[in-house]
């Protein structure tokens, strides 16, 4: 563990949180992308298979846990709890074509044949652009609230931190992860513009418009 | 192989 892991994955938790409070609290989930949520509920689900037959560490697996049973929650708040406030008219990105391309590409593409590792491989691939749906869904409506901006802002940024804990290991354990660190680099470019918009303006007060 | 040691990221 690196500082940089641990404050990504601090981040990651963060952003998790403000998402579930900001659904919560407000009772609504505008402005939420449920299609982003699902890929999110299939890339841990894929990716943390390995909690029945690998222990790492209790950190390891309470923040799986954690990860999964968020991510489901956002999704029941979502699509059953709060349905009615979910923006079903912009909230239209075709998630087939995220998650087809990101399967293909994974049974290419590994660093080995074998399932666990299949699914591994695919839920990099699919979380480097899961958060597509929603930046489509906030270019549509033209704009976020500002609480959903900051969950953005911890998101993008728990990847960005990941790609600083690959250059350590790199120098300091001497080994890095090509498929992790191209696919992190993918997802941290895709906040690129919205990192932009939200240092000029909403840290400023402003709300986050999107040129029309 | 490389990916073993990135096993123990979440």
């Amino acid at each position: 563990m690196n500082i940089f892991r641990l404050l990504g994955d601090l981040s990651h938790l963060l952003a998790i949180i403000i998402l579930l409070v900001k659904i919560w609290k407000t009772r609504s989930c505008a402005g939420i992308s449920g299609k982003s949520q699902i890929l999110f509920a299939v890339v841990y689900t894929s990716r943390y298979l390995d909690l029945i037959n690998a222990f790492i560490s209790p950190y390891n697996t309470i923040m799986k846990i954690v990860f999964l049973a968020a991510s489901y929650g956002t999704i029941y708040l979502m699509y059953m709890k709060f349905k009615a406030t979910y923006d079903v008219n912009h909230d239209t990105f075709r998630i087939e074509f995220l998650i087809a391309p990101a399967a293909v590409l994974a049974l290419i593409v590994n660093h080995a044949f074998e399932p666990l590792e299949i699914l591994w491989t695919f839920s990099i691939y699919l979380e480097s652009v899961a958060i597509l749906p929603q930046l489509f869904l906030v270019s549509k409506t033209g704009e976020a609230e500002s609480i959903t901006s900051h969950y953005l802002f911890m998101l993008g940024s728990y990847r960005a931190l990941y790609i600083f804990n690959w250059i350590y290991r790199y120098y300091a354990e001497n080994h890095y992860d090509l498929i992790a660190i191209v696919a992190g680099i993918v997802q941290t470019v895709l906040y690129c513009d919205f990192f932009y918009l939200y240092i000029t303006k909403v840290l400023k007060g402003k709300k986050l418009q999107l040129p029309a | 192989g490389t990916r073993e040691k990135s096993k123990d990221e979440l």
